[in-house]
């Protein structure tokens, strides 16, 4: 079984990324779920076509008794789905939330019984704590993908990602799968992008760019490939999909330096 | 002496309020502290004029032995600047960083020795969790002012807050002070932030336009009052101070429901 995590800043296009490429790989024969570890719990509104109960929600209202069928829901093409939810706003640790939601899928032997080819992970990568890095501290997953834009605030939160995985990487060998550029912000500029996961020792392994289909199937609550299977974009995510299922090339991330991040700044 | 936070979202005004308010306080006669508390360390940037060591890197270094002029700058019109820092990405929880540097200040009597007429405190609301919410549930602060933009991920991001706020006013009264309108993203739509604060059952009590001067400012490491005194965004920042300053009216936020979220995004 392929483990990935998808992590990047809140709003930058993970759970796009994430949606498409489950959709491209499970089209193709792949079995595959998809473990949504945003607290906003919607990583699969776009594969289940609705927002679905998450496991913290389930367990506050169903404690002990919780069973398999009352956390993981099926989407397009069999894609399995699980949302860990995150606590309420003001308490808790968002990061345990993702491992006690993990924990509960284990405890019903959710992996052993259904025979899954990948798993996808999608994760918040706004504040690298000790909470949100737990999937790395944990190695629930073997490499992880990074979605960002050119943005200023966007590479930060990658770089710190970058941080996370080279401390825990001598535990469990998580590493860096590569990054994937959502060109959706204002400024788009795929050399900066490249420049900086060159200089991480990685690569650029998918280019999305802005594009109107994405939102458009969005709002009908499905992915591109459901939504418009012969568009360009569609095309793009199934190269995308395919890269990241033959990828061998993984590396132990090179961070930037606070000085290096601010000299890119200047130039975008 | 009035004690604020400023929250929001990652990237959408936080710093540039703050210092632009403290410096049209400070230079109203008022002493002024800021405290910031993201873990980024920049929120003080553009008051002193370049990045001051925070009080977790000072305290991994010198330990018990910091003293106040270890962490304590003086920057522009004798604002005093304070960065609370964070974890080392990928450990420990950058909320309660920002409690071990209060604690400090405390230990240290900041406070008493410097008789502060304004107190404001600059922390980052992308993840509303018990790390980031600890200035609300400890009372650091009487009023909250929350900046946002009308893109649907701060919204969000200032629900949580709101929904963080309501959960701690009965410990110690923290309310909601009013929503401050950054214009600043692709999409300006202050009819939609209007409606949101008036929902939530408070008001904008500023609106920034999306302006070349900050930038400019922010290059040169100074706030639009120390760069460009007689520009009409400096005023703008004056009014904004004399605002919050002379404020009353404060609220326990009535946060509005996923749905109404929702329903709100499809109108943007
Ligand atoms: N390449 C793109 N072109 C246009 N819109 C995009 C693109 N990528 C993402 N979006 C839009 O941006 C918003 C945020 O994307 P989402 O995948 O939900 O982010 P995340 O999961 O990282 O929070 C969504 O409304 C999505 O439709
Ligand atoms: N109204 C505005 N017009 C133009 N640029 C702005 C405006 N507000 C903020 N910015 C820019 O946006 C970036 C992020 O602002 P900052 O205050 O650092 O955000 P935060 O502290 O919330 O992370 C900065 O580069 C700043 O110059
Ligand atoms: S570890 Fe992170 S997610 Fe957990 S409470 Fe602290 S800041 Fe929040
Ligand atoms: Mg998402
Ligand atoms: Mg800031």
């Amino acid at each position: 079984m392929k483990k990935i995590c998808v992590y990047g800043k809140g709003g930058i296009g993970k759970s796009t990324v994430v949606s498409n490429v489950a959709a491209a790989l499970a089209e193709s024969g792949q079995k595959v779920m998809v473990i949504g570890c945003d607290p906003k719990g919607d990583s699969t509104r776009n594969i289940v076509g609705k927002k679905i109960p998450t496991v913290l929600d389930v367990l506050r209202r169903k404690g002990e008794d919780i069973q398999l069928e009352d956390i993981v829901f099926k989407g397009f093409q069999g894609i399995y789905c699980v949302e860990s939810g995150g606590p309420e706003p003001g308490i808790g640790c968002a990061g345990r939330g993702i491992i006690k939601a993990i924990e509960i899928l284990d405890k019903l032997k959710v992996f052993e019984t259904l025979e899954l080819d990948v798993l996808i992970y999608d994760i918040l990568g706004d504040v690298v704590c000790g909470g949100f890095a737990m999937p790395l501290q944990r190695h629930l997953a073997d490499e992880v993908y990074i979605v960002t834009t050119c943005d200023p605030m966007a590479l930060y939160a990658a770089n710190n990602i970058c941080k996370g995985i080279k401390r825990y990487a001598y535990r469990g060998n998580t590493t860096l799968g590569g990054i994937i550029y959502n060109g959706r912000s204002v400024v788009d500029n795929i050399s900066i992008v490249s420049e900086f996961a060159s200089r991480l020792n990685t690569e650029v392994v998918g280019y999305i760019p802005m594009s109107e289909i994405i939102v458009k199937s969005e709002i009908r609550k499905k992915s591109v490939i459901e939504y418009a299977p012969d568009h360009p974009i569609a095309n793009t995510f199934r190269e995308l999909a395919k890269k990241i299922l033959n990828n061998s090339k993984r590396v132990i991330p090179n961070p930037l330096s606070e000085e290096e991040l601010d000299e890119m700044w200047e130039r975008i």
